[in-house]
């Protein structure tokens, strides 16, 4: 599959771009996250695409950031169940 | 450092993408 290049995103309409930035992202995600692919890439596609599009050519830093929303999960899991422990 | 990323973001659905055998 050729790499996605900005000519190619440019020329999609702008949520057509995020659509296609997922789906280059996701299998990648699917890789290492399976059961969060799908909320880790729509995470991920709120950066902006640039962003995205050097991430899809670097894979360190992709895992780095598919790491940092993993995390950001969990603690959003955790506040959420203080909060339920809470009432 | 705080993340900006949100995880409440909306969960993305694949079109093309079919599951590994």
């Amino acid at each position: 599959q050729e790499p996605l290049t900005v000519s190619m995103l440019a020329a999609a309409p702008l949520h057509k771009q995020k659509q296609m930035i997922g789906e280059r992202l996701y299998p990648l995600i699917y890789n290492v996250h399976t059961q969060l692919a799908g909320k880790i890439t729509g995470m991920l596609l709120e950066i902006d695409n640039s962003e995205l599009l050097y991430m899809l050519e670097s894979p360190e830093s992709l895992n780095a950031k598919v790491e940092e929303a993993l995390a950001v999960l969990i603690q959003a899991h955790q506040t959420m169940e203080e909060e339920q422990m809470k009432v | 450092r705080k993340s900006t990323l949100n995880p409440n973001a909306k969960e993305f659905n694949p079109r093309s993408f079919s599951q590994p055998k």
